[in-house]
């Protein structure tokens, strides 16, 4: 739904990855894994 | 030139071995010449090219196939012993060469020989034909042998190189996505605070916003 | 057993070719017998190991050495033509080796030959041998040939192999690149907005402050 929505691109970017919460190696590759026709 | 020695067995005499020089130009079907010996006396002869055509006609076969036959019989040796067969009398110097099929002989062809008069030129001739043969091939393979080595030895060099290139990438992508980490997690670090001071200046004005 | 057979010249005949047969057991210092022909008649001989030790000791030379100058003169045919010499006598069956050093030349060896009864056989056997080796070393040719082309199909496999592996870590590492950045792009623009948004939060308190 919208809030929902909203409520993730508040705490996601695009790609999945948090702006608050510090990645670590294995999820870094999961979010690259998400990245698709990279230019 | 081309030429070809190879031991064979006489018919009538099975326990001499006898030797067989054929010699040819370019193609055996062209014509060839023969050196017999058993070692002690030589024998010499010469089959043309209308023999071969005149052989293959009178046994009703492909002229092709007849000199293929010739060339298993008197040059490859690769049949088993009993395929093909020779025969020489000493009295008439006819020699004479077969092919065995199903226990029936077809003679392939026949000559007469000359008999050499000096049959120790002849069989050192051969004898040096053939110490230079294992000469050469001796060369051949210590030359094959050599680059056998080199190509093992850059085949090893190469193998190593590829076992590096896999490791070092492998150590590239571990290394690049640990420095992304710690690069991101700045900036994550950077981002709360500064949602921290928004929500900080947001409160702040909501209490003085109150306060009035 | 251990054979070689060589031409030699013998310096009373310079215009015939000899063959010489040298055969020993595991080692030519323990003794070795000798054959020689000229391709029509054939001479035999044996060496003790007490006759080459006896040799040595007239020739003040050291056994090993000695046995080392015999190789050489007798087997190995890698000197020069004019560094050994040989010589026989057909009256006397006298066979001698000799060492050329500076012009002067030193009897390395001689024996007493026998003629054999039977030189056919001799021959024959010794270009027996000839074909054996001859064949041999064909076959061993064909092994080394494959063996060779092998190591090449693998060298050339495992080098585009090492191409690829180079071309892959090069992709690897712009493809890595290229996704940290899109990622890194996503907090910056998120830090500008946020910090867009926290100037704009101050900036409006301060208005409401000059307000009051």
């Amino acid at each position: 739904c919208p809030s929902t929505k909203e409520h993730f691109a508040c705490e996601y970017d695009c790609y999945g990855d948090s702006y608050f919460a510090d990645t670590d190696v294995v999820q870094l590759k999961e979010v690259f894994s998400r990245i698709k026709n990279v230019k | 030139m081309e030429r070809n020695v190879s031991r064979i067995h006489i018919v009538s005499e099975p326990s001499i071995i006898y030797f067989l020089q054929v010699s040819w130009e370019k193609d055996l079907g062209s014509g060839f010449d023969i050196i017999l010996t058993d070692g002690q006396s030589a024998w010499s002869g010469t089959v043309t090219t209308s023999e071969i055509s005149r052989e293959a006609d009178d046994m009703a076969m492909e002229r092709d196939k007849y000199v293929d036959e010739l060339k298993k019989a008197l040059v490859l040796g690769t049949e088993p012993a009993n395929v093909y067969k020779f025969d020489f009398s000493k009295e008439n110097c006819n020699f004479s060469y077969s092919r065995n099929l199903k226990n029936v002989s077809f003679i392939l062809g026949s000559l007469i020989l000359q008999k050499v008069s000096s049959p120790a030129e002849v069989i050192r001739e051969l004898m040096s034909y053939c110490l230079n043969c294992m000469a050469d091939q001796l060369a051949k393979n210590e030359h094959l042998q050599r680059e056998n080595e080199m190509l093992q030895r850059d085949w090893n060099d190469v193998q190593k190189r590829l076992e590096k290139c896999v490791t070092d990438k492998e150590n590239l992508e571990a290394d690049l996505h640990k420095r992304f980490v710690l690069v991101l997690n700045e900036k994550k670090a950077k981002i709360r605070s500064l949602h921290k001071s928004l929500i900080q200046a947001k409160k702040s004005e909501k209490e003085k916003q109150d306060e009035r």
